[in-house]
């Protein structure tokens, strides 16, 4: 089983 | 006064083909330096940086600072209108409500100009910090393009694995498994048709197999793709655009549970 990330756990908002 | 011109309106119709899937709506920020373009999908999954430097346009005005909200699917239409051939002019005053783009066949016999409305976008903007990928790979577009389409067939995610030997992409579902090995070309006479794996560490990936053929939907933009890879970070998948430019794409990995 395999979960989707999403890219706001690696990037930040500026 | 905003005003940018391309010579032929191939590449932009290309780059729209390229990003129609994953956006429905985008903010072009328009400067001195040219067009930037930096949205993420409704799923916040991936994320498309497109860049269009002022000095690959055949003529290239930007008095102030501008950001355009555009619809993409509209975008793409009114692409749809231009022939390859032609030149196309994108136009705008400086606090516009709308752009106007002109296209201009070769022969200067016909004149279209299709203005479009401009919408209100609130900027959200993702900082992306300087990575150090273990693995580095480009290779053929078309390749790359096809061997997400197969493993498509497969199951839904499309695991990447790097080593210093090659790049395995493999795939498993329901109905059985499959896995494309391809091995760094030896000697790259032509450097489209090249193999090559820059690596520091092997890397080992998965991705939704949705995101990556949207991606390959740019493969008509450049004959080779990079793929940057680091474990546990988002993966890079950039296409340049001929002297332009290039559009990448950013992908969240998935993860087991």
């Amino acid at each position: 089983q395999t979960n989707q990330i999403h890219l706001q756990e690696y990037y930040y908002h500026m | 006064m905003f005003e940018a011109r391309l010579a032929q309106s191939a590449i932009l119709k290309k780059v729209l083909e390229a990003v129609k899937d994953l956006l429905t709506e985008a903010t072009f920020e328009c400067s001195d330096s040219g067009i930037q373009v930096q949205a993420m999908d409704n799923a916040h999954v991936s994320l498309v940086s497109l860049n269009l430097r002022s000095d690959g346009f055949d003529k290239y005005r930007c008095d102030r600072n501008l950001s355009m909200g555009m619809n993409i699917g509209t975008m793409t239409k009114i692409l749809r209108c231009a022939s390859s051939e032609d030149t196309v002019t994108l136009r705008a005053v400086d606090s516009p409500d709308n752009i106007i783009f002109i296209f201009e066949s070769q022969n200067k016999e016909k004149l279209a100009e299709y203005e479009m409305k401009l919408i209100n976008m609130d900027l959200e903007h993702l900082g992306i910090p300087e990575t150090m990928y273990s693995c580095v790979v480009k290779m053929p577009s078309q390749e790359f393009a096809r061997i997400c389409r197969d493993l498509s067939q497969f199951g839904e995610a499309i695991t990447i694995a790097c080593s210093k030997e090659g790049i395995k992409f493999s795939a498993a579902g329901d109905y059985g498994n499959a896995n494309v090995k391809l091995a760094q070309t030896a000697d790259s006479d032509k450097e489209e048709e090249a193999v090559l794996i820059d690596m520091q560490e092997p890397v080992k990936l998965t991705f939704a197999c949705r995101y990556l053929n949207s991606f390959v939907k740019a493969t008509p933009l450049c004959a080779q793709v990079k793929l940057s890879m680091s474990s546990d970070v988002p993966l890079v998948c950039e296409y340049q655009i001929g002297e332009i430019g290039h559009i990448r794409y950013y992908l969240a990995p998935k993860i087991d549970d």
